[in-house]
């Protein structure tokens, strides 16, 4: 399973945070306005966390971040 | 399967809850408004709670939290 | 699976019963009016009860507890 | 699979009958009005019985006990 | 899979048919008017039976007993 | 998989054919107007023959048996 | 995965032809009129050859054999 | 999976391909008009040819052979 | 999974790609007009080339080759 | 699962690139205009490019290559 | 499961992030404008980026990069 965002502006970060016991982020993928990335989980990525003005898109449904 | 939470006000908490016999919290990840999170139930996360404003969107429906 | 009940009161339990052959509360979660607890089932629980107030959302539909 | 039962009305009784050669009642989890229990089967409850003024919601459809 | 059968009269019987080799009643659930059972097929159900005035409640459609 | 036979009559009869080489009858159930039976495949029933006036519900649809 | 036939006159012939490398009938049930069969593939069956007026239903549609 | 095919007129043909390295006929089923085949896709069987006036029918769609 | 072709003129050729590191022709089966292959994938066939006047069915959709 | 490819040009190339920690081209198809191919991912295709004129069709969509 | 990426100018960049611990670029494949990849995640492959403009088709929705 897999979703996409799409940056809606400069310097949005993509966070991965750490599958297991510990909650950390292990890499945050930084996209220019525009850019888009397609993202599963893993072994190693259980949540995903997104900063700044972006699309999320995923099989249930399609979310704007920071606007209402 | 996994579902998002969108933050709509800043100190929203997204809290994992232990899986097993014991219940108690193990992670809670602080959103500043209109950020997101998508969340997957994992070895360790068998429950979630979702404190503060936000849009919990899942592949069988959205709710708003706090609202009525 | 799992399913997702938004408190609609302060002091909305939601219980869980242990799974095998002996069914009893193994842990009960207190939400606060507007809290949301996103929930599965698991090794440790296999039935759920939920008392006060409540919204109940599931692939298969969303009840009120409490209402007509 | 699991299904969801609301009780209408004080003394709902959601019966648990056990799973193998013999078929017998193995706990019966009473209910107050506008109490709901979300009810899996399992290893030890191969089929439920419900007692009482109760809506019975499942993934094919939702059903009131009692009434006609 | 499961189904689910409703009593529109007292003295319902919900017959479970032994799986195997031979076929023959191993149980018989009573059902009184408004009562409702949930019912899997196991390792020892593999038929079941219904005498009595009911309704049928099944993924693929609802169906009385008795009536035309 | 399993599909519902309700009889139109005294005496239909739903019978299994045995799985394996050899096709043969190896049970017969009888059934009196308005019962309903709910049968699965199993390990010893490959073929279900069902004689006299009836209704067949199936996943995929219902069909009356004699009339046409 | 099974299909439905039900005879539309007397002697209907439903005929199970033998997995394997080699094709030949093993088993062909006669049906009467009205009377309906429903068949499984098995571990000797993987082809079916129906003869006669028949209607057959399969979970993608329903067809008369004979007629146009 | 499987599929049906109708003769539409006689000496229709329903000819196995071999599964494997070597692609060749390994059985041609002769239907006369009107009669019906339901087909699987088998261990020895992995492309079916079919010659003459019918009728294919499938789970995503039904097709006339011969005419346009 | 399968798919269907159906030649609209003679000479219709479907081919088989080998599957593997190397990618050739290990058969082409030829049909006439209004012949109709029923074709799966293989152990030795993971690509198919169809050559001529035809309609491929599939359950996605439906296409025909050298047309517009 | 897979996807099929048709070439609306003269010399229009399906490539397929090679799974693993290497991504170069494995295989070269050419296609004249009106021929179509049909074509899996594999355990040494985990990526295929479209180069010329064409129509993709894939089980959720339709494209056209080239044009806009 | 694998998504569509089409080029609308020369100059897109589909790129590979490894999956693992460490999250890289692997492989960077340019496409020229029109161009069409098809693209799968991996066992090297669990995040992909696209930069350029771009239309991406997945099983649940179509999103163009680069535009609002
Ligand atoms: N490390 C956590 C990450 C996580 C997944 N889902 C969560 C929900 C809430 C808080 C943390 C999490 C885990 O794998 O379980
Ligand atoms: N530790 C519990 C957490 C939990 C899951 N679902 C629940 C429902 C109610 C109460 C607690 C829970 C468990 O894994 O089972
Ligand atoms: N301990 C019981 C809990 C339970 C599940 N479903 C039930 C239905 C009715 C009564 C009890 C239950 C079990 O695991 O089976
Ligand atoms: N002990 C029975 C309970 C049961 C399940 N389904 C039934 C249907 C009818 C009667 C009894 C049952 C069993 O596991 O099989
Ligand atoms: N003992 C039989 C019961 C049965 C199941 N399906 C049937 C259909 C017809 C007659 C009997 C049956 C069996 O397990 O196979
Ligand atoms: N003994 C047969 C019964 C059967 C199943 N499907 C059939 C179709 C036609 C004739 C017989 C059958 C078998 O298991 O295969
Ligand atoms: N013996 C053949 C029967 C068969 C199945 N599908 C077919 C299609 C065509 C001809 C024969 C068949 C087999 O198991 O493969
Ligand atoms: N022997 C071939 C038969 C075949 C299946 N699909 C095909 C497509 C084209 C040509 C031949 C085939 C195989 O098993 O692979
Ligand atoms: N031999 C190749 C055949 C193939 C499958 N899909 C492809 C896509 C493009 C080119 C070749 C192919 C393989 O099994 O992988
Ligand atoms: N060799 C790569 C091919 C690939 C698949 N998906 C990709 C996405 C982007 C870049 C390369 C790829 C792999 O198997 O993973
Ligand atoms: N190396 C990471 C790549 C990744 C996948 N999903 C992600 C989400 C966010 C950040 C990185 C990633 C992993 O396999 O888990």
């Amino acid at each position: 399973s897999y979703f996409v965002v799409k940056a809606k502006e400069n310097g949005v970060n993509v966070i991965g945070l750490t599958r297991g016991k510990d909650t950390r982020f292990h890499h945050s993928e930084k996209l220019d306005e525009g850019e888009v990335m397609v993202v599963q989980f893993t072994e190693h990525t259980s949540a995903v966390k997104i900063r700044g003005k972006a699309t999320l898109m995923t099989p249930f449904g399609t979310m704007e971040t920071e606007e209402d």
